[in-house]
């Protein structure tokens, strides 16, 4: 569908995005943790979108088998919600894949 | 007004009192801890009672300040939210609290 189409470009499009909605706790510490790291993501929020946004949230658990949020991207890899991010951050695995996205 | 009267009455009535929504991860936090403690909240999901929820959640901003969930309340007393109720748990000074309030 053309909301796939797009979901999938923007993922390509940019090294860093995170589909979150505004008033989410865990959608707040992705998005607290990426500006910690300088990294400044594309963030979707879906709670501020309408329809649209129920619709994206249909469409990304077609694509990564994820309803919920946050729901992360990094170089066009889905890497999950908050606590796989959180995870991957502990392990020191995340800020190299941020810099092979990012190219710095 | 008569909902913040049962608002009132519940947490007078209920030794632990958690006005919760169910997909919110947070939420879920406070009630899996309380779960652990062997404790058996009155958990009231904001989000399945329509257009009553957003009023009592008005209503809990007007009575403890607070506007956000999870809204936790043991022996009548407004405890805070996640960060609050955790806090208080790795503090040692929780399960008092629902001692006190249980008669346990
Ligand atoms: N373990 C997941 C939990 C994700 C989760 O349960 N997200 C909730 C919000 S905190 C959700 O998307 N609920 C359904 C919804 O909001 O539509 C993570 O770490 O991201
Ligand atoms: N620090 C607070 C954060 C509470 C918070 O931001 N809750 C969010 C959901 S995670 C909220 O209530 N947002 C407004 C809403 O859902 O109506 C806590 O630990 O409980
Ligand atoms: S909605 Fe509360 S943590 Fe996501």
């Amino acid at each position: 569908s053309t909301l796939e189409e797009s979901v999938k470009t923007t993922v390509a499009e940019n090294p860093v995005v995170v589909y979150s909605k505004s008033w989410c706790s865990y959608s707040s510490q992705v998005k607290t943790l990426f500006g910690k790291l300088q990294v400044k993501p594309l963030v979707i929020e879906l709670d501020e979108l309408g329809s649209e946004g129920s619709q994206l949230q249909n469409v990304l658990e077609k694509l990564t088998g994820q309803y919920t949020v946050p729901n992360v991207f990094i170089g066009g890899k889905h890497i999950g919600g908050c606590s796989d991010t959180l995870q991957l951050y502990n392990k020191g695995e995340l800020e190299p894949l941020i810099s092979e996205a990012t190219g710095k």
